[in-house]
């Protein structure tokens, strides 16, 4: 579930980074 | 290296660092080495006087990382005019501590019986990046956010052809870790970390995007100053 929770985190930020 | 192997830290071709007219006759030329953990400074020292020269050593002046001689330097032979030898230096990194500007710069006094030197050499920081310094993704994404957005730098990385895979297999042969990748239309962000041999790390975003050969590479680090120099390298790493 950490694992999950971590791969969704990175993936927001990414998102955010690209989409402020 | 060859195949099948990795392909390790790129090391900067040798640049002369003490002109033999400056030096009465002997020249140095150098450059800085990381190879599995171990620093070098890596020497040509050349006679270009009518005589021969011996009792050769070298101090360092206190700088930003505390680089310091591991040993003496190794000149068994006395060197004869028109003589090349080529000397291994291994660095460490708990001399004394003294902020440089540039923050990579390095003071050299080089002793022989003629007489005592001194010049100055930077080097890449890459120098510093250790081998463990893969940071656990939960507190890179911790550290990320709370580094705040003042600390952050920003470059562009032109004419760079690699794809985000290669791109990130060549860092790391200079210990610049990818964390994670994501892609977002149509770019690869690849988050990467670095720790510094003073326990100093540098979080980094690299932005590539398919078929511009323009990168954006994001630099956080609580130790700002090094942010342009750690940019340096991975211009260096890609790029060579």
């Amino acid at each position: 579930e950490l694992e999950d929770g971590l791969d969704e985190a990175f993936s927001r930020l990414a998102k955010s980074r690209t989409n402020p | 290296g060859s195949v099948g192997m990795p392909a390790g830290a790129y090391v900067p071709p040798k640049s002369v660092w003490l002109p033999a007219m400056k030096a009465k006759g002997l020249e140095i030329s150098g450059t800085f080495a990381r190879r599995s953990g171990v620093i070098q400074m890596e020497l040509s020292l050349t006679n270009k006087a009518m005589s021969v020269m011996t009792d050769f050593a070298i101090q360092f002046n206190r700088n930003s990382f505390g680089l310091a001689p591991a040993g003496p330097l190794q000149v068994l032979t006395p060197l004869s005019p028109n003589q090349t030898i080529e000397v291994s230096l291994p660095l460490s990194t708990s001399g004394p501590v003294m902020k440089m500007e540039p923050l990579n710069n390095l003071q050299v006094a080089v002793k022989n019986n003629i007489d005592v030197f001194y010049f100055s050499c930077q080097y890449p920081i890459s120098l510093l990046f250790v081998e463990d310094g893969k940071m656990e993704r939960q507190v890179f994404l911790a550290t990320w956010k709370d580094i705040p957005n003042d600390n952050e730098a920003q470059f562009v990385i032109k004419d760079c052809h690699l794809n985000s895979d290669a791109a990130s297999s060549k860092l790391q042969g200079s210990n610049i870790f990818t964390i994670a990748k994501r892609t977002v239309d149509n770019q690869d962000m690849l988050y990467q970390s670095i720790k510094l041999t003073n326990g100093i790390w540098v979080l980094t975003e690299l932005r590539v995007q398919g078929g511009n050969p323009s990168y954006t590479l994001s630099v956080k680090c609580r130790a700002s100053e090094v942010s342009q120099f750690v940019y340096q390298c991975y211009e260096l790493v890609l790029k060579n």
